[in-house]
């Protein structure tokens, strides 16, 4: 699965994700990169978010938009929404994965629960950053 | 006002003792490039929308990531594609599952977004919009790739044996 989050200069969310799923699933198998509210997410008020990982557990626990909803009605500010979801919701209920996330002030969250994520980012007049492990 | 820009490109098996000095740079090496077509939108003050859909694009280009062009296999042996994406401005949203033929996924799921009332087509009407907003398609062979027909063929033998394993990557998309 491959995504991407961005916010641009006039303050605008997007997100946008693609997959051709896992290995030997069955014909027919959706997963949650296209169920918008679970892989894939934007509203400009909160985040842009886009998920990779085991799609039904992030299918049912509405992974990406209970990261915005933990913003607008607990207040809480991306990096911990992110995290309450991605390391505690999905975690504990062997949804393993990640997720990349982007709020309206253009702050990044990339938390992941497996061994590694292969992602990127960059913000402008910051220099490009690009990681696959935790550290 | 400044921009902001992330990207990933799955979180499958990545074990540091299966990962060779050579992969790793070819996978740093495909993230960068990626990075900077969509920051390239950003940087010249285009939208979001385009930013994340020319950079989901390249990612499906790159035969590296589950998508698109290096797609993984269905069990038997088909691929079969979903994508989305969604505008924050407003909330619209388009995405297609199911699909086989357009080059990049994503650009399909925008077409459902921008020319018709739906969020999410699937099968031969998914592929109508594709055609009808002048997408590009390919034949199954630009799909192909070996190492995603080997994983196949691994995981099929191993069902066949009975066996399983508890790499949690094998739920990953």
């Amino acid at each position: 699965t491959v995504g991407a989050v961005a916010r641009d200069v006039h303050g605008h969310l997007a997100a946008a994700t693609s997959t051709g799923g896992m290995t030997a699933k069955a014909p027919g198998r959706v997963g949650d990169t296209p169920m918008i509210g679970a892989g894939t997410f934007a509203d400009d008020a909160t985040c842009a978010v886009s998920a990779t990982g085991h799609g039904e557990v992030f299918i049912r626990w509405t992974a990406a938009a209970e990261i915005a909803a933990r913003m607008r009605h607990a207040g809480q500010p991306l990096a911990e929404a992110a995290r309450a979801v991605v390391m505690e919701d999905l975690a504990q209920n062997d949804g393993s994965g990640g997720a990349i996330a982007v709020d309206r002030d253009g702050t990044l969250a990339l938390p992941f629960n497996c061994e590694g994520m292969y992602r990127a980012s960059v913000r402008s007049g910051e220099a490009p950053v690009i990681a696959i492990y935790r550290d | 006002m400044t921009y902001s820009l992330a990207i990933h490109g799955g979180a499958g098996t990545i074990l540091r003792a299966s990962m060779t000095p050579e992969r790793e740079e070819a996978y740093r090496a495909a993230l960068a490039r990626t990075l900077e077509v969509g920051e390239a939108v950003l940087r010249d003050g285009g939208a979001a929308l385009d930013a994340v859909v020319a950079a989901v694009s390249a990612l499906e280009d790159e035969p590296l990531f589950n998508a698109g062009r290096g797609a993984v296999f269905t069990s038997d042996g088909r691929q079969e594609m979903d994508a989305a994406v969604m505008d924050g401005r407003d909330r619209r949203a388009g995405a297609v599952a199911g699909i086989f033929g357009p080059r990049n996924p994503v650009q399909a799921a925008r077409a459902v977004m921008e020319r018709t009332d739906h969020v999410c087509l699937i099968g031969p009407n998914a592929l109508d919009v594709a055609r009808a907003a002048g997408l590009p398609f390919e034949e199954p062979a630009y799909f192909f790739t070996e190492a995603r027909w080997t994983a196949l063929q691994d995981t099929l033998g191993m069902r066949a044996r009975g066996e399983t394993d508890d790499d949690p990557a094998r739920r990953h998309g």
